[in-house]
């Protein structure tokens, strides 16, 4: 049919993968001659456990033969890959080569069919089967990518059951003469298909025949195949391109002549389906492993899981501190230990637990961040600083609560107001804020040393009182002294009468007074 | 083997060789 299906889900059935069977074998291979009608015909059956690692879709000649429009037999193909079983796998172009079709080899899509409906057969990343009709979006769909894919002609078995008229439905152009489609299909030929069986496990069926004259049509393909417990299958190339290729080497007989007529060449064909050793998947073990017989053996101690793609650092799963890395737990700040299940040891913090506190004055250390949680009376960064006056408790976070904006323990952020008053005479009230014991013992002091200070005050006072009575006493009898000293003199005192300027005449020089020096 | 390249003589084509089918 020639219609596009670029988006939207088409006919297919999907076949979970088979559990991984341990110990699994290589592929069983089993040739046939087998009568169908009254015609002997020769064959090989091939079944492949766990196909996601056993299966491969390979272009011409190695990686890039599409791109290129390569052909090559499939020997020389299979050969270079390391197939055990090959076969010839999709339509292609005779005169160009071209490959037709979808292809998905190893994971990487080839040719995209831009939703062409055709039969498919490939594998998804987890494994799953698949095998009918897709549209473009399903083929690029990255949930779940193909890791293999080929696109075939006529879908022969359903889920068990012959599925070819329905096949010319899908893939059929109707208006085209159905003349040479309805030939393809009952015409006797070398044929291939490809499916699987009940048990997930890959079927390849290769028969030797030549159009019109010799090998089977597709009717009676799909009937031998469901008498292998094939559930589903598509046809592939056939013709002069049917090739059964065991170990590298031709296993058929193929129906192409050679230059020489005498004898028959294997066709340089495209695309081939491959079923190798086991190899792991991703074949490279996520980077973290070395594949060996389809096992991938993990380098490191923590990588884990078939594909060597979990870390796994045991059950404690680094005591929810840390995260599981290829070199082990790798600790979250603060935490330490093989499992992260030991907290920094005091005085370090951070990843590690490499850095150092600088807590002092019994702060205790942040295992994670460092920071510091200070103790009552001390505040800082590293908890170095007393607490300012009116602050108080752990980081000096709180204020004290005292009267009259009394500073309070530091620590205990008790108040140490006692009204203390002096000595009433002179000391007005004097409030002191002391620690109560403080204040006991201080005001014990403070009146003690209120008393001895009024004491000693009175004194000096009384002592500056007597001194100056004595030295009033003596002036008083010095001056009584010398008054009567003074009378006896030659001289009296004149009291200066200097009245504007000039002196009354009885006051003028009296002789002999000049010698007295006594004058005033 | 040195089995030589083969003439392609036994073509099993489901479309006619003719005409490229035509995209609707």
């Amino acid at each position: 049919d020639c219609t596009r299906v670029r988006a939207g889900s088409r006919e297919h059935e999907s076949w979970p993968p088979a559990r991984a069977t341990p110990g699994a074998r290589g592929p069983t291979v089993r040739t046939f001659v087998s009568h169908f009608g009254d015609r002997a015909v020769a064959g090989h059956l091939t079944r492949a456990a766990e196909p996601l690692r056993t299966f491969s879709v390979l272009e011409p000649g190695g990686p890039g033969g599409c791109a290129s429009r390569r052909r090559a037999t499939v020997e020389d193909t299979a050969r270079a890959a390391g197939c055990g079983v090959a076969q010839n796998g999709g339509f292609f172009r005779v005169d160009t080569g071209e490959c037709l079709g979808n292809v998905v080899s190893d994971g990487r899509l080839v040719s995209n069919a831009g939703g062409l409906q055709n039969a498919q057969f490939g594998i998804r990343r987890d494994g799953t089967l698949v095998t009918g009709y897709l549209s473009e979006e399903e083929l690029l769909d990255t949930e779940n990518p193909f890791v293999q894919l080929l696109s075939g002609v006529v879908w022969l078995i359903r889920n068990g059951s012959v599925y070819i008229n329905e096949s010319q439905a899908a893939e059929c152009d109707e208006t085209q003469e159905t003349g040479s489609f309805s030939k393809f299909v009952t015409v006797m030929s070398a044929r291939t298909a490809v499916g699987h069986d009940r048990k997930g496990q890959l079927v390849l069926l290769q028969v030797d025949g030549q159009t019109e004259q010799r090998g089977i049509n597709l009717w009676e393909m799909a009937e031998f195949l469901l008498k292998q417990d094939v559930v589903n299958a598509i046809n592939l190339d056939g013709g002069g391109s049917a090739t059964f290729v065991l170990n590298g080497t031709l296993a058929s007989y193929p129906s192409d002549h050679c230059q020489d007529s005498m004898w028959r060449c294997p066709r340089h064909v495209s695309t081939v389906v491959c079923v190798h050793e086991p190899r792991c998947q991703p074949p490279d073990c996520s980077g973290h492993g070395t594949c060996v017989e389809g096992h991938c053996q993990c380098t490191g101690r923590f990588w884990q899981g078939a594909a060597c793609d979990e870390l796994d650092c045991g059950p404690s799963n680094c005591s929810w501190h840390g995260l599981c890395t290829e070199t082990g737990c790798r600790c979250e700040a603060g935490w330490t230990g093989s499992n992260c299940s030991e907290a920094c040891p005091n005085g370090s913090f951070g990843e590690d637990c490499a850095e150092k506190c600088q807590c002092q004055n019994g702060a205790t250390c942040d295992p994670v961040q460092g920071t510091c949680t200070c103790p009552p009376g001390f505040t800082g960064d590293a908890c170095v600083q007393e607490c300012s006056l009116g602050w108080h408790g752990p980081g000096c976070q709180r204020p004290c609560e005292c009267e009259h904006q009394c500073p309070c323990d530091p620590q205990t952020g008790n108040c140490s107001l006692t009204r203390a008053t002096a000595l009433n005479s002179i000391l007005s009230q004097v409030k002191l804020c002391l620690q109560p014991s403080e204040a006991t013992t201080r005001t014990g002091e403070l009146s003690l040393l209120t008393g001895t200070t009024w004491l000693a005050l009175t004194l000096a006072l009384v002592f500056l009182l007597l001194i100056s009575m004595v030295a009033n006493v003596s002036l008083l009898l010095g001056s009584r002294a010398r008054r009567s000293r003074h009378l006896d003199g030659a001289y009296v005192y004149h009291s200066l009468q200097e009245m504007n300027g000039e002196l009354l005449a009885s006051e003028k020089e009296q002789p002999g007074d000049a010698q007295n020096p006594f004058k005033d | 083997l040195g089995s030589g390249a083969s003439r392609d003589d036994d073509l099993l084509l489901p479309y006619p060789r003719a005409r490229s089918r035509p995209v609707r």
